[in-house]
């Protein structure tokens, strides 16, 4: 059973890394099991390390990277154990614009491999759709308008 | 096994005529102004699979999800709830020999749920089976609800390395 | 005791329907005692009403309802007892740009009473600052630029 | 009683290198960068008030929100936190009989703080006592943290309750 673990930690550690310096633009996030040898005796660590800043534990970062933290991680077990769909309300609430363009190109690629549902409130998000939805609401009843994004080929 | 798309009938914001939401197998965005209905649609989607939890759903008790009546009164309220899920299953990941699977439940306002597997009625807990051996559930690590995306940070590193152990 | 108490809290009552229909812009908004014989044998509910929907218990409301609610909230309690300063950190994360715009104007008119000091993301709301600060990092260290914002007289 | 300045120096993102935040009697906005200090000139308000929870100002320990030296390396790591504010007093709203009030809070590697007010050394208690006639905590529905706006609104109705018994 230990091996097993051992097996899917390594895995989801290795693409952590990758989605982390993806979703930051070169940062460096790891994960760290508190005890090597007894794993289940223990936890796991988030250290992340961004652009231009020491490495640090998960819980003093600010809301942004902590949002950012987060999506590495989700996808990092998509690596390794992909769920059949992914649905995001607003993951990019507290991301500034900076990272927002990171997400939304990530988004887009990673729903190459799951179907992601995702709301947002922001355009570069909206922009990378496959299908876009448009809700709003008359007389306290919901309507949806639909746009899906074809690519224009003449 | 991705959802082909999702059907809401009478299920809060969403009035007693059906709204058909056909989702991309890729990247599907929703928008519009807050309290529009978009959080909804994904309440719909964990409702349908079989969440228990009113509270997760936003409601006191689960017969409040059904339709109110909006502005046109309690009069017009929907007497149940209503929501069909299209899963898509040519790979078979669901363990049901079609290739596109259906799943419907319905609530009344005694807050009683019925469940329809292609269009046959099932007790929820086999329905649960079924769903889980897909790795289709109400609730994971796939499913971020508005406002909480930072957990998976702000859990122990203990529940943390739990989140891990789960999947295997 | 029981007197001061639902003097404070009918105060609190009625300014919060007027900041809920300012925050909404016509929304009705009110407090409600659970008990009104015994006040301190239960809670008090929120109902609120935005414009074209039903009145309904706060637990439903959507995260950007719920925001706007839990302001006018906080600046009900304000009228009837002001805090020397209030500490705002995004909460406009989940506004859309109408529910921004209101929320930047009814800022700025409060910050009358009393000192308001306010984290965001948005411009709407910077551009109703008296004195906005910019923040950067450099090499891992804070800094700050500051920009009054002086009313142009000639 | 507001705050007329913030002095920051060797807290968190701020280096040894004092900075001055003058804050507006009205309206004052912060912007800025995901990560570049914005929530932690409010973590320093609070700390200069006296918060005990080191978990709310997102560290495992007190001594953890002395400034680690950023990219210049541990060496460059302050020795010490220091947060002063200063504070307008014209009303006496302060039971101090200044025009404005000075307090300043220091903290070193073992986690020990000390307390200035006015220049005098004073233990914590008595610094919350005069505090608190003044209505000023490091806690409060006045003080909404990054991703608590909600709070109120998902707080039990008895929660609701006690919030404005406290208040009188
Ligand atoms: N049973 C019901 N009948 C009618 N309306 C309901 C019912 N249950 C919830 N609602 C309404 O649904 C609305 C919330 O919708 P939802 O959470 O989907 O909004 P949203 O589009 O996600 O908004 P936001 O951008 O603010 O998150 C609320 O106004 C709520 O009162
Ligand atoms: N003791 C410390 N020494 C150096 N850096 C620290 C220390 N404690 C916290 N930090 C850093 O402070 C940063 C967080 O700053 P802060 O929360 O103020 O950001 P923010 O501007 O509010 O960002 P956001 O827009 O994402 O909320 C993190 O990168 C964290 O690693
Ligand atoms: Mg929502
Ligand atoms: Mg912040």
């Amino acid at each position: 059973k230990k091996e097993v673990f051992v097996e899917a930690y390594n895995e989801i550690k290795e693409s952590f890394v990758e989605f982390f310096a993806k979703l930051t633009g070169g940062g460096i996030g790891y994960l760290s099991q508190q005890n090597q040898e007894d794993p289940f005796a223990a936890g796991i660590d988030i250290f992340v390390q961004f652009p231009g800043k020491n490495s640090r534990l998960i819980a003093s970062a600010s809301g942004g990277e902590k949002s950012v933290t987060a999506v590495s991680f989700i996808f990092a077990i998509q690596s390794m154990s992909p769920a059949p769909f992914y649905l995001l309300d607003e993951i990019d609430a507290h991301l500034d614009a900076y990272n927002s363009e990171r997400l939304a190109d990530l988004l887009k690629q990673q729903s190459a491999t799951s179907q992601l549902i995702a709301i947002t409130l922001r355009d570069v998000i909206m922009d990378r759709a496959d299908r876009l939805f448009g809700v709003y609401i008359q007389n306290g009843i919901s309507k949806l308008v639909s746009t899906k994004i074809e690519e224009v080929t003449s | 096994a991705y959802i082909k798309r999702v059907e809401i009938r009478g299920f809060k914001t969403f009035g007693s005529k059906k709204i058909s939401v056909p989702l991309d197998r890729g990247f599907t965005v929703i928008t519009g102004p807050n309290g529009s209905g978009k959080s909804n649609i994904l309440d719909a989607i964990r409702f349908v699979l079989g969440d228990l939890s009113a509270r997760s759903l936003r409601a006191d008790k689960m017969s409040e999800v059904i339709f109110d009546g909006g502005r046109l009164g309690s009069s017009e309220a929907a007497k149940t709830a209503q929501i069909s899920i299209l899963l898509d299953n040519k790979k078979r990941q669901i363990p049901v020999d079609t290739g596109t699977v259906h799943i419907s439940r319905k609530v009344n306002r005694r807050g009683i749920s019925q469940y329809l597997l292609n269009g046959k009625n099932v007790s929820r807990s086999h329905l649960i089976d079924i769903l889980s051996i897909a790795g289709l559930s109400s609730a994971g690590h796939n499913i971020v609800m508005q406002g909480t995306i930072t957990r998976l940070t702000d859990i122990t590193p203990v529940e943390r390395r739990k989140l891990i152990e789960d999947l295997i």
